[in-house]
């Protein structure tokens, strides 16, 4: 039974400024740290395409599922994100260390010729972001000491 | 005004000088050398500015400085915010781009001051300057808003605050021993910024309180619940600015999205804080227009998470049984405080008392009338009456070592209330009233249980039928609108439907038209 | 009747918390884990 409240002239200088900003929203990347080498570039894709990410996509088990590869392009591109913490979560997970003098990933290639409570001298595999591939390190030193 | 010669020019030159070192490789992990190397120049810059100023004897402190290097530089930001707005280039993540690379500088400058300035153990230094910045901040963002009127953009204040907020969110113990009262500066700020005060900063302001960082500090990693009130006064803001247009019912597409942005924000709370839904109920349920059903259902629907509704279908349901019925649920308003003016106040509880002064009731409905424009009745005061007189009424059957039940919560003083305001006060009046006592049809607890009795007593004893209509009404209004649903409010209903007490069946209103028949039909069968 | 509110894109049944990812209040999905600022060590980024 409450009729109609006719709007004060604050609430009309509301509508008025609401009306305005409208035409500027906010966009929820306007709160995310930008991201030099990935910023969302939002593109219409066919409503058939998968709109939003499968469940648990957030999770180091979906992302232990994912190719090295994919996992790498994850940690590079997507850095300071926690898709970056996840991806490294599952590299790890796939017998990869990060090594933190080179800033690099590598992996245990054969068993290695040398080992002391430092180091273990060996080949490996590393990955090249630069040619972006894994490539092979021989008579590498991994010191324990720069394990991440 | 008067800000001394030269200040102006040597701002933009540190500033600019601040950006690219924050940008350079050379800065270090988090800024630290590029800070370093700015506080230098920035104290030659001041030494200067002093100095020179002392022989114009007007005697300009630093703290003086300080604000006027603020609110320089914030100015600055902003002004090339506009400029990348205004080019036409239809990038907007390009103009976002050129905006950040200043602001996200001039924010780290900003947080670095903060967690240095003083020493380590001196808190009150770094909190002072974080208020004294997020104040110049605003007010650059008031008198901007003013100003531009249709023009103003939200973009640059929006980007400074959510991204000063994470940067001083960081997991560094010198920030985690000064949390609380950075999280008290940002609500006392968005407070001054509130969407009624500047309502073309609405958008960004909601996003700003919404924000997961913003939500897990204050409701989730704040202990003792300590963030609770500072939220709670922030979502009352927002549901100010909705009121006026949600209570006519006449959104418009941006106060449509407006709204749309409040519901998910209030499904969060829902799914991940309901106990803080449930605490601050009162207090937003005063000022949620009482028309705006479906997000007062949402803020009702709210029950503690460790306890388990019975089904309110269940046939036979107990509800006088359930060990949480006799729980009263915790308040944190000072509800009691709205029931002005004292000379009432002395009256009802003197009425409650003994019946008098008998003119109590007979002067009710004028006491609970409102000169305000638009509205004929003072809501605020005929919840606070309703809820006040309930729990008063529950502990008087208590004192007579009872429980509440639709045989002991009449006859009282208290039901006398109840029955006058049902009979005397018109169409409107009563819907408020009604409304106020539905409002606390929640969880399983006694607020609930008393005042579903209440409805159905009522329902049961009104001398005409309109007002069991109106009843009818009030329950099927929150029964029709999408879920979610108060459990206290399926339960009164099914009860009203059920029990052949009540004779709902008998009622000409239940037969007024086939769709509303089919409906009462389905909730019935759904019952059975 | 309002609206049914299990279709603003907040996963009403997910046993976690919902804010950790909500995006927006005008976004009608959460957000991904790339979207999702993160307290990574300092030698992850490495660009």
């Amino acid at each position: 039974p409450l009729g109609p409240v006719p709007l004060g002239k604050d609430n009309v200088y509301q509508l008025t400024m609401i009306e305005a900003a409208f035409h500027h929203l906010p966009h929820p990347s306007d709160s995310e740290r930008l991201r030099h080498y990935l910023p969302r570039n939002p593109c219409p894709t066919p409503s058939y395409y998968q709109q939003v990410p499968p469940p648990h996509a957030d999770s180091v088990d979906f992302f232990q599922k994912l190719s090295t590869e994919t996992l790498f392009f994850i940690f590079y591109y997507m850095e300071g994100t926690k898709a970056q913490y996840l991806a490294a979560k599952a590299l790890k997970k796939q017998s990869w260390r990060f090594h933190t003098k080179y800033m690099m990933w590598f992996q245990r290639h054969e068993e290695p010729k040398s080992i002391t409570e430092d180091y273990e001298q060996g080949t490996y595999i590393y990955f090249d972001y630069e040619k972006w591939g894994q490539r092979k390190k021989e008579g590498f030193t991994f010191e324990y000491r720069y394990l991440e | 005004f008067d800000d001394p010669p030269g200040l102006h020019e040597k701002t933009e030159y540190l500033l600019r000088e601040w950006v690219n070192m924050y940008h350079s490789p050379a800065a270090g992990r988090d800024s630290t050398k590029a800070f370093t190397c700015f506080v230098q120049q920035f104290s030659e810059v001041t030494k200067h500015l002093l100095s020179k100023q002392m022989h114009q004897q007007s005697i300009l402190k630093t703290d003086e400085l300080i604000t006027r290097f603020f609110r320089l530089c914030t100015e600055m930001c902003v002004d090339l915010c506009y400029r990348a707005l205004s080019e036409q280039t239809h990038n907007p993540t390009l103009v976002r781009a050129k905006c950040f690379h200043t602001l996200d500088a001039y924010v780290r400058l900003i947080a670095l001051l903060v967690k240095h300035s003083g020493d380590t153990a001196n808190t009150i230094t770094k909190i002072n300057l974080l208020n004294k910045v997020l104040g110049i901040v605003a007010g650059v963002l008031l008198q901007d808003h003013e100003v531009r009127y249709t023009e103003f953009q939200q973009l640059p204040y929006h980007r400074i605050f959510i991204m000063l907020f994470i940067e001083l969110n960081a997991p560094e113990p010198i920030l985690e021993s000064i949390n609380y009262q950075v999280l008290a500066a940002f609500c006392q700020v968005f407070h001054i910024l509130r969407p009624a005060k500047a309502p073309g900063f609405a958008y960004a302001w909601l996003e700003l309180i919404s924000h997961r960082v913003f939500i897990g500090r204050l409701l989730a990693l704040t202990p003792h619940q300590r963030g609770w009130g500072m939220y709670a006064q922030l979502l009352m803001d927002l549901f100010k600015l909705l009121a006026p247009f949600l209570r006519n019912a006449d959104l418009n597409k941006p106060t449509q999205l407006l709204y749309k942005g409040t519901l998910r924000v209030l499904l969060v709370l829902l799914h991940d804080f309901p106990e803080f839904l449930c605490d601050y109920h009162y207090t937003f349920c005063d000022v949620i227009p009482p028309n705006c059903i479906q997000m007062r259902n949402l803020v009702l629907s709210a029950f503690p998470r460790q306890m388990r509704l019975p089904d309110p279908f269940t046939p036979n349901l107990k509800v006088d049984n359930l060990p949480d019925i006799t729980q009263a649920p915790r308040i944190l308003t000072n509800y009691v405080g709205i029931i002005q003016p004292p000379s009432f106040k002395k009256d009802l509880e003197s009425y409650l008392k003994t019946r008098s002064p008998i003119t109590f009731l007979s002067d009710l409905k004028s006491n609970l009338q409102s000169s305000e424009s638009g509205c004929h009745y003072n809501i605020q005061l005929i919840n606070a009456l309703v809820l006040y007189v309930g729990t008063q009424a529950i502990q008087h059957v208590h004192s007579k070592g009872q429980t509440p039940s639709i045989s002991t919560i009449a006859p009282s003083s208290h039901m006398d209330i109840f029955q006058n305001l049902a009979v005397n006060l018109d169409t409107e009046g009563r819907y408020l009233f009604l409304t106020a006592i539905s409002n606390q049809l929640r969880y399983p607890n006694s607020h609930t249980h008393y005042f579903s009795c209440t409805l159905l007593y009522l329902f049961a004893q009104a001398n005409t039928e309109a007002i069991q209509e109106q009843i009818t009404r009030v329950l099927l209004e929150r029964l029709i609108v999408n879920r979610p649903h108060p459990w206290g409010l399926l339960i009164t209903f099914i009860e009203l439907i059920k029990n052949p007490t009540y004779k709902f069946w008998n009622h000409e209103f239940v037969h007024c038209a086939p769709e509303i028949q089919k409906l009462f039909e389905s909730v019935a069968r759904s019952c059975m | 009747p309002g609206i049914d509110l299990t279709t603003l894109g907040l996963n009403l049944n997910s046993p976690e918390n919902l804010y950790s990812t909500f995006q927006s209040p005008w976004a009608d999905a959460p957000c991904r884990p790339q979207d999702i600022d993160f307290h990574v060590p300092a030698e992850y980024l490495t660009n």
